[in-house]
C-alpha cells in the first residue's frame, strides 16, 4: 500500500516540481518503487524528465475521460514511473467542478495501482484550485517546500489554515509530513531570520535538511535530468538524498 | 479612461506581486493616478503595503457579494490606491464558476471607477484559474514577468497559447504589453542563455529593462514598503522607475 505524498504550496516557484523530481529519483536510487504524478498544466515535472508535453495519454485522460491509469503510466528509470501532464490540464482546471465527486477523481484514479509502489509523490500546481484539492484528497500526507523569505512564510500560514478546512469539509485524515526550506542561502541574514522564525513556529515539522540555492537546479531540466544524474555529488543532490533517507526512516520503512 | 494591465504568469514566484508593487509606486511617484487590485488569495500585494489581510472589505466583497467597489478602495500614498484581498478569496476561486457571466465580474466591478485613474494594475494569482481569467477579461493589456531559467521560459509559451485561446472564446481585444525579465543575475551563464533565447523568440516584446536579483526585494515587504521607499537609490528600484517611464511613453501618455 503506497504512501501518497502531495507536494503543495500556495506560493509559487518554491521548488515543488524540483522537490518531486529529486525526492523521487533519490527514493528510486534506494530501490524503493516510486510513482510521480504530474498534476500541473505547466507539465514541468514531465519536461524535467525529458518527456514531450504534447503527449495525448496524460493524467488528464484518466481524470476527465475515464482512461485506465495503467494506460498513462510511463517508466523513466529503474524503480521510477511517472504519470505525465500536458497543457490540456488547463481545461480540466476550469471544468473539473462539474464532474460528480470532483475532489476525489485523482484518489479514485490511483486506487487500482496503490499496491505497486512504496511511494506516490504528487506535483501540484501553485495555489488552492481544484487540481490541488484533488492532490490533497488523494494523499496520506503533504509536504510544503518554502523559500526562506517573508512573503513565503506569510503564505504558509494561509495554506495550513486552508488545508485544515479542507480536511474537515472532505473528511480527510491527511497529515503534514513536513516543511522543506528550499533555495536557501545561509550567508543572507534575511534567510537566517526567516528560518529562525519558521523553526520557532513549526519546530520538528521543519525538515532538518535545507536545499541550497544553486543554478545547477535550473540547468538540470534543460538536459531532461535530475541533478542527481547531472551532477551526482553536488551538495544540492546530497541534500535531496538525505531528505529521502529521513522520509523513509520516518515512514517506518 | 484607465489603461488596465493584468500582471500574469502560469509559473509561480516570478515577481508578479513585486512588479505590481514597484510599477505602481513608480507611476504614483510620477504623479500618475494609479489603482492596484489584489486578486490573489495570498493577499501578498495587500501585505506588501502593510495592510492586514483580515480586512472584511476586500475585492472578494465586490466580486461575490455585490458591494460597491468604492467601498473597498483604500489610499496608500499620493496618487496610489489599492483594492485589498484576503484569504477569503480562496472560497471565491472555487465558487466563482457558478455565478452568471463569471469571467466578467471583475471587469464589471471596476467599470464605475475607470475614469478616476490613468492606470489600473491587477496582481493575479499564479496559474490560469478563474481569478486569472477575470484579470484577463478586465484588462486592455497583460504583462508577464519571467525568471531567466529554463522551466520559466517553457511555461511562458503555454501561457501565451492559453491567453490566445481565452481571447477568442471571450471575444477580448487584450494585447501583450511586454515580457519583463526579473530576478536576473547577468553573471550566470544560464541566465544569459535564457535571456538570449527569450529575445530571439519575442524580440521587441521583451522589455529592455531587467530587474536584478536582490535580497532587498524580499526584505522590503517586512517593512510594509516598496524598495522605492526602503532603499530609493537601489539599482532594483531604479529599474522599476525605468519600466514605469517606458510604459508611460509607450502608452502615449
Ligand atoms: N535549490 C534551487 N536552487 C536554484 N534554483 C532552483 C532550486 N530549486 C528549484 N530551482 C529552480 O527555480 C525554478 C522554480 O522551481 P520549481 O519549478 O521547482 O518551483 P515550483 O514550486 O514547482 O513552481 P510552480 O509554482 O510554478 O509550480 C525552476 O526553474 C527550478 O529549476
Ligand atoms: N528582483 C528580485 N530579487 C530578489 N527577490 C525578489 C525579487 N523580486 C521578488 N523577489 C522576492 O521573491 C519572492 C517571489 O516574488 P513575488 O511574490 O513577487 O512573485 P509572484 O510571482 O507574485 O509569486 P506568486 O506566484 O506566489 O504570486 C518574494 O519573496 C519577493 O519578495
Ligand atoms: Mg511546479
Ligand atoms: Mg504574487
Amino acid at each position: 500500500m503506497a504512501r501518497t505524498i502531495a507536494v503543495v504550496s500556495q506560493k509559487g516557484g518554491v521548488g515543488k516540481t524540483t522537490t518531486v523530481v529529486h525526492l523521487g529519483v533519490a527514493l528510486a536510487e534506494r530501490g524503493v518503487p516510486t510513482l510521480l504524478v504530474d498534476l500541473d498544466p505547466q507539465a514541468a515535472l514531465t519536461a524535467a524528465f525529458g518527456l514531450n508535453e504534447d503527449l495525448s495519454l496524460t493524467i488528464e485522460a484518466s481524470l476527465m475521460k475515464g482512461i485506465a491509469i495503467t494506460q498513462v503510466i510511463r517508466n523513466v528509470r529503474p524503480s521510477l514511473d511517472i504519470i505525465p501532464a500536458s497543457f490540456q490540464l488547463n481545461q480540466a482546471e476550469l471544468s473539473l467542478h462539474q464532474r460528480p465527486r470532483w475532489p476525489y477523481r485523482l484518489r479514485e484514479a490511483l486506487q487500482p495501482i496503490q499496491g505497486r509502489y512504496a511511494y506516490i509523490l504528487i506535483d501540484a500546481p501553485p495555489g488552492l484550485g481544484p487540481l490541488t484539492v484533488n492532490a490533497i484528497a488523494a494523499a496520506d500526507a503533504f509536504l510544503v517546500p518554502i523559500r526562506p523569505d517573508y512573503l513565503s512564510l506569510r503564505s504558509l500560514k494561509g495554506l495550513l489554515i486552508a488545508i485544515g478546512r479542507l480536511r474537515q469539509q472532505l473528511g480527510l485524515s491527511i497529515e503534514l509530513l513536513g516543511i522543506l526550506p528550499t533555495m536557501v542561502q545561509l550567508h543572507l541574514r534575511h534567510h537566517r531570520d526567516v528560518l529562525a522564525e519558521l523553526t520557532a513556529a513549526f519546530g520538528r515539522k521543519v525538515f532538518q535538511v535545507f536545499i541550497p540555492q544553486s543554478i545547477r537546479f535550473a540547468e538540470a531540466p534543460v538536459a531532461g535530468q535530475s541533478l542527481l544524474d547531472y551532477m551526482a555529488s553536488h551538495p544540492g543532490a546530497q541534500a535531496y538524498r538525505r531528505l529521502a533517507a529521513l522520509i523513509e526512516e520516518a515512514g517506518g520503512g
